[in-house]
């Protein structure tokens, strides 16, 4: 399962 | 971090200022599409919520601003300051051609189904086809300012060197994220006949002109 962890790219 | 992103968010920061810069030293947003700028607007607003959400890093956080802080002096010069020289009838792409689909697909494939991350998607999206009314307007008048040159090459080299950063993470972190990957990936493909000219023209000293 995909787990979303938030995203740390601009 | 590594050095493709560094160097890639360094390009999209010099972009954005050379626009501003154009524009301010010159008095006139002549050849710049509105629309364009006011989906990069949109791009980030949508995409930065996390501002008031998550705590990344500082250098994270201070990116982010300034990128949106720019975005919409961007558009206020534009439509407010130097509105006189705005050249619209030239910028006369369908933007709901892009946002009504684009939003479309946000709702549809996104990671989690969620408020935040279907925004965060949507901007993902939509900034692979931001540039589109941008690379119209040059294709409708068949030229643009060198200067308008040099600012999307900035901000296509920024989507190249993205790609590269993402080679790199999923090598050395064993990381992807494959909506951001497929919408990058897109993005960078549309400037490929603007980089061509440029390369061919504008670096050797000629303006870029299209044949008619």
């Amino acid at each position: 399962a995909m787990s979303f962890e938030g995203h740390d790219e601009l | 971090m590594n050095i493709f992103r560094l160097t890639g968010d360094l390009s999209h920061l010099a972009a954005i200022i050379i626009l501003l810069l154009k524009i301010w030293k010159s008095r006139s947003c002549a050849g710049i599409s509105g629309k364009s700028q006011i989906l990069f607007a949109i791009v980030f607003t949508t995409r930065y919520l996390d501002l008031l959400s998550t705590f990344i890093s500082l250098y994270n956080s201070c990116m982010k601003v300034i990128y949106i802080g720019c975005a919409y002096a961007t558009v206020y010069m534009i439509y407010m300051k130097f509105r006189a020289t705005y050249d619209g009838n030239h910028d006369s792409f369908r933007v709901e051609f892009l946002v009504v689909p684009v939003g479309g697909l946000a709702v549809l494939i996104n990671h989690d189904f969620s408020f935040m991350e279907i925004l965060w998607t949507f901007s993902i999206y939509l900034e692979s086809v931001a540039i589109l009314p941008q690379l119209f307007m040059i294709s409708k008048t068949g030229e643009a300012e060198t200067i308008t040159t040099h600012y999307l090459f900035c901000l296509g080299l920024y989507r190249a060197l993205y790609i590269f950063n993402w080679v790199w993470r999923f090598y050395f972190e064993g990381f992807f994220d494959l909506i951001a990957i497929v919408a990058g990936v897109v993005q960078t493909i549309l400037y490929c006949d603007f980089f061509y000219l440029y390369v061919t023209k504008v670096l050797k000293g000629k303006k870029l002109s299209l044949p008619a």
